[in-house]
């Protein structure tokens, strides 16, 4: 069980270290396993430092940095066993303009990659322009969802206020 | 397997027969506050065998069918297909023989949940399998839900730890 | 103890129900103070139900229906007692743009009405429209933030991809 | 009391001396990830009399001292202040004679925080009192931090209660 994990950790680690600097275009960052007799009471800790700041736990970074070093995480576990679909529901939601290019740009890569079809769900107008095609769901009818292919001035009418 | 399109009726607020056709790269899903877009998801998850009604915020497993509104009654029962490509054939063996795979989950009030491969009943059980053998299902890292995100930055570590299970 | 709790409550609930209907054009909310014979035990439970849908407890609602939901709460709460200051720092990450909208005429609202001075960090290009002047912070030099007054076109540089 | 101006020295990403104006009406506060627009709020809270660090992301109180980067030494000290006008003399007694009134924290690494009300040594406490005579302070519902509201939501029903207590 030990082993197992150790080694799951190692690989991650090295997906995620890779990923973060990717995703920061620059920085750096790693996992720690911290130590404990029982494997199941141990902690996994995040450090990061974004291009030119100074390594800090995860805590103390802002809410956009903190949400993008998450993602690497996530897609480092992904990618030790890619999965032909992924899902991704407005985690795009506290990045910036440059971090959401970033973004997507690390989703064209995973998929000419392993070949993954992405589903994304977001309110970003710079993330739809950068996805293959787009569908639009409403309620025309109150309560009831319908689902429909749009492109991307229909996808900003849909969502633009009243 | 390669997934293909997803079919659902009677699902939360997708009341009508609704396709959605998953097709190569990235495909974006938009739409205001509350039109059905987190739904749409949670129905593909749900298709993959995902038993904790909480995953999917509800109290029971009822609570993904049509509640009704002001104009329409509630329905009795909400089913979701999932139609994958086998042209490479890593289905499970019994079924490996079929260019298609068609994966349903049907519930109905007060009768619970029934899945079906290319019509045959099986178990949840085989269900979820067959997703993990493709390194997906409801609880992997490739379905990242609404609130994940920010869930993984509070985790405390012992609890972050559990995402490296996932890997292992 | 147990009355002012109660009191509280009740003016709380009267503002929540109204700013709910002013921030969602429509729909129903209410709060529920669950019973118990310890006023310390007591649970604060809140149901809602955005135009043309049926009331749910707020755990059933969509992302962006729970944000708007919570923020009128919390403005509930600050109407009750209101400050010449209110510090909002992204609110309104997860709420579409008819939402931003109905958020901005609300500040507007309580603004005209109290006096209040807001401060509103944000990433939402309509939100930035939709107030009196702008700030923008900047890290020319690499961890060091540096602040400087923006027009809106300026702020939508500052945030843009490289 | 009306707020006027903020000004803040050493304090976290805020090195030089930063100046921001509070005018009537709303203001916004905009730039890319991670360049301190949280940071800017977290001084005025800090001012108030904030006395967690885990409520500014810290550890130690410390931790709002600018720490350095590759091209500058870490600072010793930090210092905040707060301009307000008391035209309508609403002040504590003491200082109500006073037009303009000055709040301010100093921290310097081993030395703890020092409050100054116009010039002259208060406790926490007081500058605390002040602001909640205001209706306002580091922990009123007017300070809404980035993931209050996630927080509120998530919120078991009993710790949601909490925020009644703001009212009563
Ligand atoms: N069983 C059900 N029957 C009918 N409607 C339902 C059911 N369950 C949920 N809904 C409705 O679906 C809506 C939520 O949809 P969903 O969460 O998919 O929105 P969303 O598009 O993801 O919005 P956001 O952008 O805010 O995240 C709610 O308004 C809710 O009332
Ligand atoms: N004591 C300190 N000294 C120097 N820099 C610090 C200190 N504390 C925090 N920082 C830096 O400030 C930055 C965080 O700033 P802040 O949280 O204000 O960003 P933000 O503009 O709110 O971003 P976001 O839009 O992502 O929420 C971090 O990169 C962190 O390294
Ligand atoms: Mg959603
Ligand atoms: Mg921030």
């Amino acid at each position: 069980g030990r082993e197992r994990l150790q080694a799951a950790f190692g690989t991650v680690n090295d997906h995620f270290e890779q990923l973060f600097t990717h995703l920061f275009g620059g920085g750096a960052a790693h996992l720690e396993l911290s130590d404990s007799d029982d494997p199941l009471d141990a902690g996994l800790e995040i450090f990061a430092s974004p291009p030119g700041k100074r390594l800090q736990n995860l805590s103390l970074l802002s809410g956009g940095e903190q949400a993008l070093t998450a993602l690497a995480l996530i897609f480092a576990v992904f990618l030790t066993n890619p999965a032909p679909i992924c899902i991704l529901d407005e985690v795009d939601a506290p990045l910036d303009d440059a971090n959401v290019e970033r973004f997507c740009n690390l989703l064209h890569d995973i998929s000419g990659q392993t070949g993954t079809r992405f589903l994304v769900v977001t309110h970003h107008a710079l993330t739809m322009a950068n996805l293959h095609r787009l569908y639009g769901v409403t309620m025309s009818e109150r309560g009831i969802s319908q689902l429909v292919s749009v492109d991307l001035g229909e996808a900003e009418q849909l969502v633009a206020a009243e | 397997m390669q997934f293909q399109r997803l079919r659902l009726t009677g699902f939360k607020s997708f009341v009508d027969p609704t396709e959605l056709y998953i097709e190569p790269g990235l495909t974006g899903i938009v739409g205001p506050n509350g039109c059905g877009k987190s739904n749409l998801l949670e129905a593909l998850r749900w298709v993959m065998g995902e038993t904790k009604p909480t995953n999917m915020r509800g109290d029971g497993m009822e609570d993904v069918i049509f509640a009704g509104t002001a104009l329409r009654p509630p329905r009795n029962l909400a089913e979701v297909t999932l139609m994958m490509d086998n042209a490479d054939r890593t289905a499970p063996v019994t079924f490996n023989e079929h260019e298609q795979i068609e994966i349903s989950r049907r519930i109905e009030r007060e009768a619970g949940s029934v899945y079906r491969l290319n019509g045959k009943e099986v178990r949840a059980r085989d269900v979820q399998l067959l997703f993990a053998d493709l390194a997906t299902g409801a609880h992997s890292p490739s379905l990242v839900s609404q609130g994940r995100i920010s869930a993984l930055i509070a985790a405390k570590p012992k609890d972050r730890r559990a995402i490296l299970e996932e890997a292992a």
